[in-house]
């Protein structure tokens, strides 16, 4: 049968910081063809297609529930691919190599995550599934 | 085939538009 494509609504402007992504204008409508883990999802909107951050799209067709998994406290291990520092306060700073675990994949592509006592935000993308928890 | 997403991290969501909860 026919593939019916999501309508999302641009919550807010966006530029776009590199070639294969898409600008948004606040209320723009566009079709969601293809939802990446990490964050960006490829849209379509009339004639203009490109990678769109999920955190600017709001579903028109309700709140997106479905989507997201619960969180789990129990944590899911994962090993930090490539290091990144903290911007924001919520967000932690992690080598190359480091052992986490993984509590919540949030749609936008940023993880809430656990390494030792600490949780906090880190980009999905940066993350590869597996590894022993360190001790 | 679809081009491979960017790969930098996508942006935190706007601070001032956080979607709204039903």
């Amino acid at each position: 049968g026919p593939i019916v494509l999501q309508t999302y609504r641009a919550i807010a402007d966006y530029e776009k910081s590199s070639t294969t992504e898409m600008a948004l204008k606040a209320g723009d409508m566009v079709d969601v063809v293809e939802k990446s883990e990490n964050g960006w999802w490829f849209c379509q909107l009339k004639n203009k297609r490109g990678w769109v951050p999920a955190a600017y799209l709001e579903p028109m067709d309700g709140p997106d529930e479905s989507e997201e998994q619960e969180p789990n406290y129990a944590g899911e291990v994962y090993k930090v691919q490539k290091s990144y520092t903290a911007v924001e306060e919520d967000e932690l700073t992690l080598k190359e190599g480091d052992t986490i675990e993984v509590i919540h994949k949030l749609l936008d592509g940023w993880w809430v995550i656990r390494k030792d006592e600490t949780t906090g935000y880190y980009p999905a993308m940066y993350l590869q599934k597996g590894g022993e928890v360190d001790t | 085939t679809f081009k491979q997403p960017p790969s930098n991290p996508p942006p935190r969501p706007p601070p001032d538009a956080r979607k709204k909860q039903p």
